[in-house]
Order: C-alpha cells, then structure tokens, then sequence
C-alpha cells in the first residue's frame, strides 16, 4: 500500500484537474546490475476497477519512452508548445481502459542502469525479459491488477517488444501459480520481417511515386533484404533515395514538411 | 514537433519531482530516444511472424493496423509480412467506417485482424485520434470493424 501511495501522482506541472488517478515511479527489474524500469499509470475515467489494463509501448530500438505514445498519442494529456504546461486529449484511450506506459529497456527515458555497460549490450531478449520481470513485480504493488484482463500494445519497433513480450508472459504462466491474464496483443507500422518489410518498404516508396523507378530497380537488384545490416553499396542507395528523391517530406507522414 | 515539447517538459525538475522520476540523477539528460542503445542495440529477432504463430497458438487476440502515409514501415512492408503467415480469410477486405468517413480497409484472419487507417503516419493516434479511439475499441472488443 506504502509502495503504491508513494507512487501516486498528486497533479503534473500546468495539468488541467483530472479525476481519474495516475502513479509512476520505478520498478527494479536486476537487483545485480542494478537496473530499473519508469512506468507511468494512468487509469480509466470511468469504473477503472472493471477496465482491462493496457501496456503500450513505442518503439526506435531506444525510443520506448513516454514522449510519443503517452504524451502525443494515446495518452490523457498533451504538451503545449511551450512546454509550461498540459492539454486535455479528448481522444485518450484511458476513456476505455487503464493505460501503463512503460520506459524500456533501461536506458530509455527515465529508466536506467547502475551498470553502464547495459547500453551497449541490450537487445530484443533482455528487453522482454526484464519487461516480464517489470510486470510481475508491478503486480504486487498494484495486486487489485493481479487478474485484470491484459492486453499488450505498440507500434513501429514495438512490433518487436509486444509480440516477444507476449511470448514471455506464456512461459511464465506456464510455470506460475498466479498466471498473468494476457488477452491479446494490437501493434500499428510494426517492425515484423526483415526481409519483407525491406521489400514492402521500397515498394510502397515506388507506388507512391517517391522514388524513380531507376533507383526501385537498382535497390531491388543490389539490396539482400534478408540481412538486417546493409551492404555499402546497398546503403548509398538508399541514402540517394532518401535525401536526393523522397525531398523535403516527413518520412513518418509522407505529405507533410518534415520538423525542422 | 511535438517531441520537442516533451525533451523540455520532462527534464524540467519540479516535473520529474511530480513523477518521481530520476530519484537517482541519471547522469544524461532524458531524451525521447536513445541514440546509445540505438546504436548499439545488440539482439533483434529477424522475424516475429514465428512468434505471431505461437501467441495464436496459445489464443491470444492479434490486430495489426497501419497507418497508409507511414514510409518509414508502411503498409505494404505489413502486407507482405503478414501474407507470409498464409491465414484464412474470415471476412473478406473491405472498408471500415467511422462516423461515415471511410477509416481504412481491414480483412480478418483466422487468428489474426488486419486494418489500415486511411491518412494516417506512423504514429496513428497523433494523426487519425478518432479513428484510432474507434479501432481500439473494436480490438477491446473483439469485433470486426464497422461496415458503415
């Protein structure tokens, strides 16, 4: 109870009054490299005891932080341009259930390690299992979430971390007296297949006439999408393709500017 | 450039005391991605699909969605990805609605529903919040996305 109350969130600098609750704070994920992950909980509206509990997480590798999915996607809140403060957004997904942003792995964000070798070797593995570890230790300071339904969700490199996520929680059922209650798992623009999505990228990039059918050919001719590091002349390909044919767009929005 | 709001908001200390965050004065600043652990990134599966068949496996839901102006892992790198898992179809292509605006087209698997929102980038909810909002809903629930 202690653990839970010293993570409630009393109010966000600039935030409008919310009566749903939120807390956040760190969990330890590897008391021996000393590695702990920031999660931050904000809950239903309405009936948050009867709502399913909803991870999201965003992507990069190294990017899973609270910047995109909680603070310009799903999230309850948005930043004003000035940073002094918060907005309301109407459109949150915590109309419908409890949502649990999650900075991982450690080196995300807030959360970190005391042994700073861990940036340099982490990967999809660690990731998901010291994620795992997050949510079993989250749950006993959170026990009313013991057997809440659970879904896992993502986007971009999430596509990654939600499914291998997912898999984790199936082993640990599997030997656990107190199975986690995963219901399903939803991932937008995910990373799935190396090589098809090599090939679907600079597919889509030709049939939206982003790039000449020159430069489709010479990269479906010279790139071996199957390997997940690019030959050089493979990468000065895509590097033409991207700086001297896409131009000045927002590669994430293809109509728009990019940010400056 | 809404990230630049949040590399300001969240290293600012009266927000980090609110959040309890950095209690232990991590020795970088926060940042929205780590270009550290981006580069260095030292594992990564490559394909998930094998892991989609083993969560089916054991019933667990799977949607998979995306946003149609997204290039950076666009629809058709989804399309051809999935297509290698060979799914029956359920309810053949068609267009999903919300509020009488075409959303995008989605067909549902045998284990798995796919949707594309219409007009959206990479980060779906930040371009299509609505749509989203609907296509969360109907994952929640588990039914297929709305024909009108």
């Amino acid at each position: 109870r202690e653990e839970e109350e010293a993570d409630r969130i009393i109010s966000l600098p600039g935030q409008p009054k919310v009566t749903f609750q939120q807390f956040s704070g760190y969990v330890t994920v590897n008391h021996v490299a000393g590695r702990s992950l920031f999660y931050w909980l904000t809950e239903a509206v309405s009936n948050p005891l009867s709502k399913p509990l909803v991870i999201w997480l965003n992507g990069g590798p190294g990017c899973s932080s609270v910047a995109y999915g909680a603070s310009e996607e799903i999230g309850p809140f948005k930043i004003n341009k000035t940073s002094s403060g918060l907005y309301m957004n109407k459109l949150s997904w915590n109309l419908d259930a409890n949502l649990l942003f999650l900075e991982t792995p450690a080196g995300v964000g807030f959360s970190y390690s005391n042994t700073s070798s861990d940036l340099y070797d982490t990967g999809d593995r660690r990731t998901a299992r010291d994620s795992l570890a997050f949510l079993v230790h989250w749950m006993n300071r959170f026990p009313r979430y013991k057997h809440r339904e659970i879904y896992i969700t993502g986007e971009s490199y999430a596509g990654h971390y939600v499914p291998q996520l997912a898999r984790e929680i199936l082993s640990y059922n599997a030997n656990s007296k107190h199975p986690l209650n995963l219901k399903g798992i939803m991932v937008g623009n995910a990373v799935t297949d190396n090589y098809y999505d090599n090939l679907g990228t600079v597919t889509y990039w030709w049939s939206h006439a982003m790039i000449s059918d020159k430069t489709f050919h010479q990269l479906v001719n010279t790139c071996d999408f199957h390997r997940a590091k690019n030959s050089d002349e493979c990468e000065t390909l895509y590097s033409y393709a991207m700086d001297k044919e896409f131009g000045n767009i927002d590669q994430y929005n293809i109509y728009a500017p990019p940010c400056n | 450039c809404t990230e630049k709001y949040a590399e300001k908001y969240y290293n600012r200390p009266d927000v980090q005391k609110a959040l309890h965050a950095n209690t232990t004065k991590i020795p970088y600043k926060w940042t929205a991605c780590s270009e550290t652990l981006n580069r260095n990134w030292n594992d990564s599966e490559a394909s998930i699909l094998p892991v989609y068949r083993q969560l089916m496996a054991a019933g667990i839901r799977i949607w998979v969605f995306s946003g149609d102006v997204d290039s950076v892992v666009p629809v058709t790198a989804t399309r051809y990805s999935l297509a290698q898992l060979k799914l029956k179809v359920k309810i053949p292509w068609y267009p999903w609605y919300v509020k009488k605006q075409v959303g995008g087209w989605t067909e549902v698997y045998e284990g798995l529903t796919f949707a594309t929102v219409r007009g959206a980038g990479h980060e779906v909810p930040l371009f299509k919040p609505r749509v989203a909002l609907e296509l969360f809903r109907a994952f929640l629930r588990d039914k297929p996305l709305s024909k009108s």
